[in-house]
């Protein structure tokens, strides 16, 4: 048994729960944030076989897309800079994916 | 040490908590939302030794419920189709366990 | 790969977050609540290379603080009671830290 947890962009989870529901996969949902942009996120909790982490990262690789995010970087102002830095482009990906061993899975 | 996460429904975690709680059993909780039902339910973090899990998991299974939900299954839905379906009836268990090998535990 | 899953105050989040980020850290933030004190606190997702979990750790010790916290222990009253018990004094810790092992890691 495996879990799958996968943070993803916010504007992809509505099509990405589409397609694991129609492949019948059971899936948690969690409201996160990013700690550098500092940006609504989504982390999903897949418990899965291990012979379904394949497919599911596939569905994920399939409707999560990366993205340009425009930041002011307002976290790494100092306090003696008084000036309006320009905005940066970073790249926000797709999805960061981490597959864990399950000792035990149940369902009650 | 073990790591137990399990989702339960938002109706039964006022009773299971209380039951940890009375264990002695430290218990870190998180607001999340079912993929299939888009309804919000609840995901316990309970750290504990792995002589310990037996005895979470019984106090999981004692105070968490089955329960039917009913449903307009709204999410599958085609575009082209305008008729309202019949509600049908889910059943949501009481609870889904994961329980996780932790390499390395510290409180500081 | 590790997954570091931190239960940190909120209070210390700001500051923990500047460090991890100065450092190049990805950081993952889920608001949660305690199951004790019924407060408030945050869970902090880290996904390191194992050679970096030490600084990570140093880290969260160096920026999160063990305080005292009053409460009422309304959790613990029991129907028949109707006296105001007196508040006690609960110590919370700076930091409780999950190391989980990792079995795949992607960002797609
Ligand atoms: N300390 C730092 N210095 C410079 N640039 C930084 C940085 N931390 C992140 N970034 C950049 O900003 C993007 C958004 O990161 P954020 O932490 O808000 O949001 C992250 C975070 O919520 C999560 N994440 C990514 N890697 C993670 C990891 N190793 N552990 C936990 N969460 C991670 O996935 C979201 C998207 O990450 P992604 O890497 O695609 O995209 C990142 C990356 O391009
Ligand atoms: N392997 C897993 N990985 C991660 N989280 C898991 C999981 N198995 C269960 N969960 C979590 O537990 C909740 C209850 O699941 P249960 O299977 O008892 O009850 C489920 C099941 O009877 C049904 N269901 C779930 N996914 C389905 C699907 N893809 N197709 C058909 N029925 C589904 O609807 C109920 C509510 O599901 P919902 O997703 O809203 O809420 C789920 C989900 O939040
Ligand atoms: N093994 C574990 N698994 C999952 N999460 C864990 C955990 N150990 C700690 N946590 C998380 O960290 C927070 C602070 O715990 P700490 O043990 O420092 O500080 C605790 C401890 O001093 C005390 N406490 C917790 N549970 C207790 C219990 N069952 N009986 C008596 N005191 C308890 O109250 C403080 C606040 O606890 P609270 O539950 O509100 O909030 C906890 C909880 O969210």
């Amino acid at each position: 048994m495996r879990l799958v947890i996968a943070v993803v962009q916010d504007q992809d989870v509505h099509r990405l729960l589409a397609q694991l529901n129609e492949k019948r996969y059971s899936v948690t949902k969690l409201a996160s944030t990013g700690g550098f942009l500092r940006q609504g996120n989504t982390t999903l909790l897949v418990g899965v076989e291990k012979e379904q982490v394949a497919e599911v990262t596939d569905i994920i690789k399939e409707t999560c897309k990366a993205r340009e995010q425009l930041v002011t970087p307002l976290a790494t102002m100092s306090r003696t800079s008084s000036y309006m830095p320009a905005p940066i482009e970073v790249t926000v990906g797709g999805a960061t994916i981490f597959v864990l061993d399950v000792e035990s899975f149940a369902k009650v």
